[in-house]
C-alpha cells in the first residue's frame, strides 16, 4: 500500500519544502522506500536534494504532460531508498497548459498510478498557492500534511486552506484525509509561538502532530550544501525533530 | 506625480506584506499621501492594518472587475495619510475570471489610473506566485521592490523573478523599473545571512537598497494586534529600519 502525502499550505515560507525533503529522508532512514515529488516551479526540493536544476534533461513537467513515462524522469538521490521526481522552471508552463485540458486536476494522479506499489511513501512538495499544481497534488494524494509556521499571518490562511481541502474532498478526491497540522519554526523564547500552539491545539485537537519542529538554523544551512538535514548534521535539533515526525507518521498509517 | 510600486517575489514568506505595510506607514509618517493595495487573497496586508476581512462589504475584487468605482472600495486606516484598498478571499476568484478577458493584464492599471494624482505613493502587496494577480500588479506599477529573505532557498527564485520582470517590461509595461532588492530578516549571528548579502551585493551592486531589515520579533508581533510597527513599538529595530528605508526611497524618487 502506497501512502501519497501532499505537503501543502498556500501561505508562503512556512516550511513545506523543508518538511517534504527532511521527512522523506527520515522515512528512508527508517528503511522505507520513498519518492519525493517536487511540484513547485521554484524547484527548491530538487536543489535541497543536491541536484542542479539546469542539468535536468527531464522533469515532472514532461511526466505530467505525458511526453515521457514517469519512471524516466525519476532519479535516485544520495539517500538510499529515496528517489526524486524533480522540477525546474518548465513547470510554470504546466499550470497554463493544463487549465484548458479536460480532467486537468487528474494529470498527476494518473502519472503516479503507474508507479505506485513501488514506494511505501510518496511526498509531494507544493508551491505557495491554491492553483492547478496544488490541486493536482491534492487530487493525487490520499493524505495531507499542513506545515504551519508559528506566526500570526500564517494562522490567517488556515481557514482558506481547510475550505479548499473540503472542496477537493467533495469533488475530485473523496478519499482525501488531513493527516495533521505540523507546527514549524517554533521558538520557545517567542510569545507568538506559544499563542499559535495553544490556539491550534484548541481548535484542531487530535489533528495536530505531537511532534513540533523548532526553529533551528542548521535546517536553513543544509540546503546550501545540497544536503538534507541527516547528511548535514544528523545530531542537531532539526534532524531529531524530523526523525521523531517520521516515527509518529509511521505509527499513524497502516502497517502495509 | 504618483509612484506606483509593486512589492513582489514569488518565493513565499520573504517579507512582502511586512514591507508593504510598514513602508507605507513610514512614508505616511514622513507626510506623504500613500495608498496600500492588497493584491493577495490571503489578505494579510488588510489584517496587518487592523481590518477584519469578514467585515468588508467591498474590496479590491469589486474594483478590479469594475463592479464599483475604485474610490468606493478604498478605506482610511488608523494612520493619517495612509489609505488601504483591502482584499478578502473573493480575490481568488479574480484570477480565474480574468484569465479569459481581453487585456487581462491591465485591469488593475485601469483601476488605479482613476485615482492616481491623489496619492504620492501607491504600494501593491503581491501574493507568492507569478500568476495573473502579480502580473496585474507589475503592469500597473512603474517600479518594483523585491524583498529577499537572507536564506539559501530565497536566492534560488531570484533569477526566475528577474526573467519575469524582463518579460513584463518587454511586453505589457515598458516603463517598469526595478527600484532595488531589499534584504530582509537579516540575522547578524547567522552565516547564511552574510553569504547572501555578499552574493547579492556582488551581482546587483547599486540595485540593492542600502537599508537592510534585520530579523526583529516585534515585526512579527505587531500584526497580531492589527497594528503597523510604528503604532506597536516605534523605537524598536524594525521601526527604525522601515523609517530608514522610507527616507532612502524618497531620496531615490523624483521630488514631484
Ligand atoms: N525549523 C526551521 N528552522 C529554521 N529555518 C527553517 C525551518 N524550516 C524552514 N526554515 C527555513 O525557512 C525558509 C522557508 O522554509 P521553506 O522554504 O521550507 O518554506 P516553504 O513553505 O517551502 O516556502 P514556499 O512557500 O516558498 O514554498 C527556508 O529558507 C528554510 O531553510
Ligand atoms: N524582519 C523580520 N523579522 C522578524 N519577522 C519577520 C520579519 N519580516 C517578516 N517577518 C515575519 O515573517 C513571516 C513572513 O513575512 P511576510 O508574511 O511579510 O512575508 P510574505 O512574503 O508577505 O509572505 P507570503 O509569501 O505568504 O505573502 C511573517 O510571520 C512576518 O511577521
Ligand atoms: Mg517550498
Ligand atoms: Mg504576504
Amino acid at each position: 500500500m502506497t501512502e501519497i502525502i501532499a505537503v501543502a499550505n498556500q501561505k508562503g515560507g512556512v516550511g513545506k519544502t523543508t518538511t517534504a525533503v527532511n521527512l522523506s529522508a527520515a522515512l528512508a532512514l527508517e528503511g522505507q522506500r520513498v519518492l519525493l515529488v517536487d511540484m513547485d516551479p521554484q524547484g527548491n526540493a530538487t536543489s535541497g536534494c543536491g541536484l542542479e536544476k539546469e542539468d535536468l534533461t527531464t522533469s515532472v513537467y514532461d511526466a505530467l504532460l505525458e511526453n515521457i513515462p514517469v519512471r524516466q524522469a525519476i532519479i535516485a538521490t544520495s539517500m538510499k531508498g529515496m528517489d526524486l521526481l524533480p522540477a525546474n522552471g518548465n513547470l510554470i508552463g504546466a499550470e497554463v497548459e493544463l487549465v484548458h485540458e479536460i480532467g486537468r486536476e487528474y494529470f498527476l494522479k494518473r502519472c503516479l498510478e503507474r508507479i505506485s506499489g513501488e514506494y511505501r511513501y510518496v511526498l509531494i512538495d507544493c508551491p505557495p498557492s491554491l492553483g492547478l499544481l496544488t490541486v493536482n497534488a491534492l487530487t493525487a494524494a490520499n493524505e495531507v500534511i499542513v506545515p504551519l509556521q508559528c506566526e500570526f499571518y500564517a494562522m490567517e490562511g488556515l481557514s482558506q486552506l481547510l475550505r479548499t481541502l473540503r472542496l477537493i474532498k467533495n469533488s475530485v478526491n473523496p478519499r482525501l484525509h488531513m493527516l495533521g497540522i505540523l507546527l514549524t519554526m517554533f521558538d520557545v523564547r517567542n510569545n507568538i509561538s506559544h499563542q499559535v500552539r495553544e490556539e491550534v491545539c484548541r481548535h484542531f485537537r487530535d489533528r495536530v502532530f505531537r511532534t513540533v519542529i523548532n526553529r533551528n538554523v542548521r535546517l536553513s544551512e543544509a540546503p546550501s550544501f545540497g544536503k538534507n538535514i541527516f547528511e548535514y548534521d544528523e545530531r542537531c535539533v532539526g534532524a531529531l525533530a524530523y526523525q521523531t515526525l517520521a516515527k509518529e507518521l509511521m505509527g499513524k498509517g497502516g502497517n502495509g
